[in-house]
């Protein structure tokens, strides 16, 4: 469903250059759960926004369900961005004056969802991360933890074929962490799921597991450190 | 050092009454480092705006070296939070505009320190989060754990006397988790240090653990669940 070849994402800073993300050949299969570890800094968001449009590539492509994104002209690609792909942003980007179940409804509204299903599926999905009791409340009425739920019910609103999840857990304790895991192991059953996560639990959790390290994957891949 | 008296602290959403805060009593020492631990939502976050002077009590009182917060004039109580307190906020809030040396050497600009040694210790405190690489990067820049850093690296500019940490290594690796684990600990050597976190390996090297549930402070305080 993904592929990605010889993938580069280059910062210019003053003289310098960084190299976030460092030739990356990767293919992700159409079902389960691929989680993502590496240390602070070495790339995982980077790759992440890559692939979901967010950010085009220096060098490489990116191609997904056979389409590659260098090609798709920026008008689809807002399409894409809604309709293929599920982000859960690092730092939730939630919209500050909308409420937790317009926040999530919202994805259903471009998507052209009438109000009322609108409104019934965003409920389900803030029941389905335990936060139905704060659906009317707005993100600065919310904890951490909240808006980082508030923020995986929205990403899944459309049911998208990709659900691409940065540190999904790390405002959560690990009862309300667990329940997250479940929920994106349930849903990777039909779809691709990509976690960036520090949890070596839920990197327990995924089909297969990949170190990145300087922008670049390594074949670290029997040591679960996360 | 640090004094609560039958605090609470209730939000009004609609006809009901969230109390985030439910009388909490407790006295924090002046050295040593206090870890709170408990589920998304049960208060821990409102609990340090209060003690930090971020936010006003419903009920109850908080003094800090003596004083009781509700007494200090508003002018007076900027000048506390800024000398008094250090808090890493779980939001980070860190300044877009500025770099991460910048942000660090803000809270020293307002406390009169002259340009060249604000200069000299903010790039001090950024080489001890493992950051002297990323000096001069704005937020937007930086990858959500090195934010997270700077805004650690910023709350001990001043080296206050208490520190407040709320899910100070909620994005950092566990190897990244460490070295600030190892940085809070010497700090609180000689000041109050307390920290909100899931890490049971940070909760672990606390002097006390504090267990908070629904906004009350249960004496669980030998199951470790963090
Ligand atoms: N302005 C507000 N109006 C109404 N409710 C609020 C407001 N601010 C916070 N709350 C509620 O107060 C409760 C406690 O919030 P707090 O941020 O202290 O939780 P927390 O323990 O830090 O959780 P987390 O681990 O998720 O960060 C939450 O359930 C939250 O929804
Ligand atoms: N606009 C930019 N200009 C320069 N450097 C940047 C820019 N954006 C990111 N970087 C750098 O690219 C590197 C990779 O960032 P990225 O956000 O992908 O890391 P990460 O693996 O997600 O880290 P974390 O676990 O801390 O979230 C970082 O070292 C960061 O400082
Ligand atoms: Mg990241
Ligand atoms: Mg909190």
């Amino acid at each position: 469903l993904v592929e990605l070849r010889d993938l580069w994402k280059s910062y210019r800073k003053g003289s310098e250059t960084i190299d976030a993300v460092a030739g990356i050949d990767l293919d992700l299969p159409e079902r389960g759960m691929v989680a993502i570890v590496g240390p602070s800094g070495s790339g995982k968001s980077t790759l992440l926004h890559v692939i979901g449009a967010m950010d085009r590539p220096t060098r490489g492509s990116v191609r997904v369900a056979g389409r590659n994104l260098g090609d798709i002209p920026q008008g689809e690609l807002t399409r894409f961005r809604r309709e293929v792909v599920g982000f859960v942003f690092q730092t939730f980007n939630l919209i500050p004056n909308l409420t937790a179940v317009e926040n999530v409804a919202l994805p259903m509204e471009f998507s052209g969802v009438a109000r009322a299903a609108r409104a019934s599926r965003a409920k389900a999905l803030l029941e389905r991360v335990d936060l139905g009791q704060r659906a009317r409340h707005r993100p600065n009425e919310l904890s951490g933890g909240e808006m980082q739920r508030v923020a995986i019910a929205r990403a899944l609103a459309n049911e998208p074929p990709v659900v691409l999840a940065d540190e999904p857990t790390g405002n959560l304790d690990s009862a309300t962490g667990r329940l997250i895991y479940e929920l994106l192991q349930a849903i990777a059953r039909e779809r691709t799921v990509v976690v960036v996560t520090h949890s070596e639990e839920l990197a327990r959790l995924a089909d297969r597991v990949l170190h990145l390290r300087d922008g670049r994957l390594s074949n670290a891949a029997h040591d679960h450190s996360a």
